[in-house]
């Protein structure tokens, strides 16, 4: 048994969810915010026996690939019109960054 | 030094932790979510020495034991009597997953 | 890589962070609440490779020292001036619970 614990983008949450309960994976999700851009993500705990550590990173990797999204940046109040012709922001959203740990023992109660 | 990780239901987080108290044993929670019911649920964070990890197994096996609770379905709004007379619904609460993890060094500060 | 998960009084969360950033540390932060007190804190996920393990936590000692700060009780209302004069209390704040993890294994996606 391992524990997989993977920091991903909130974007991707939803996803990630069903997926892992799609392929009968248990798993626990907190919210948790990143200590550079201050925003929030989540951090997911997966228990997960040795055999199918391998299948889980990889759902992960599909789920979670990193990719640019572009934003039209939203006109400060009064500009209106002028702003609506902004070069649209390219933002990256997506990635993931897991860690594997070691379990002892597990307990079902 | 092992740290116990448990998941456990939020109707026996209160009773978890005065008996964690009780017995002297430092502990932290977290607010956490299931991934198949989306449910709120409770991730404890317990240091404990090695000797004691058994002791506080037995702990979390007492209070989180799983049982069935019957709950009145509540009647949907304008159904009042009729529904008041409807079998009660089984529901399961209690249980907990736990994964005990190997510290190879602790610091107080 | 180990992960280093750090148990933090609230009023060093925002210095942590900054001194953690600063020295070019990737980091995770989860609200928490502790088992006594029932007060929140805060969990911190640092995962680092194995050489800066003890950089990070002679950051952590610098920036989460146990200290003694002087709160003047609040006068319940309607007591006013006398309590105004009554001696101020002695409260205890930081301080911090480090536990090192060993991770067999990281993956960035
Ligand atoms: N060693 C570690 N231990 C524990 N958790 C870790 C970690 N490394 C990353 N994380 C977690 O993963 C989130 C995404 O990191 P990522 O490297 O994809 O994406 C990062 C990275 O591209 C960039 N970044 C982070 N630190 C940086 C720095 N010192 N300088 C420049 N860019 C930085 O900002 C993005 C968001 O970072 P943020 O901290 O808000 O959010 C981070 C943090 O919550
Ligand atoms: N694919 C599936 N098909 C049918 N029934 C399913 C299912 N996945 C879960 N269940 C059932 O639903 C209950 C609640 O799961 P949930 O994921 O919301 O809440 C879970 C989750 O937060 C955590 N958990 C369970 N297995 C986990 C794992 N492998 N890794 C991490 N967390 C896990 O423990 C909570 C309670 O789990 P428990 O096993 O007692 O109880 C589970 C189980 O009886
Ligand atoms: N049974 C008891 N009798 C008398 N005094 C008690 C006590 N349990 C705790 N205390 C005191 O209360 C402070 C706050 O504990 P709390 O559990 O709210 O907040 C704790 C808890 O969130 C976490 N923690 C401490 N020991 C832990 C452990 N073994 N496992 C997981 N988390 C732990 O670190 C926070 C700060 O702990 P710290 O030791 O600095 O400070 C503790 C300690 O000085």
């Amino acid at each position: 048994m391992k524990l997989i614990l993977a920091i991903v983008h909130n974007d991707d949450v939803a996803r990630l969810t069903e997926r892992l309960t799609e392929a009968g994976f248990g798993a626990t999700r907190v919210a948790s915010t990143g200590g550079f851009l201050r925003q929030g993500n989540t951090t997911f705990l997966i228990g997960v026996d040795d055999a199918h550590v391998d299948d889980v990173i990889a759902l992960i990797r599909d789920t979670c690939r990193r990719r640019t999204q572009y934003v039209h940046p939203l006109p400060p109040a009064g500009f209106g019109e002028e702003m609506a012709y902004a070069q649209p922001i390219e933002v990256e959203v997506g990635g993931a960054l897991i860690f594997v740990i070691p379990v002892e023992r597990v307990e079902r109660i």
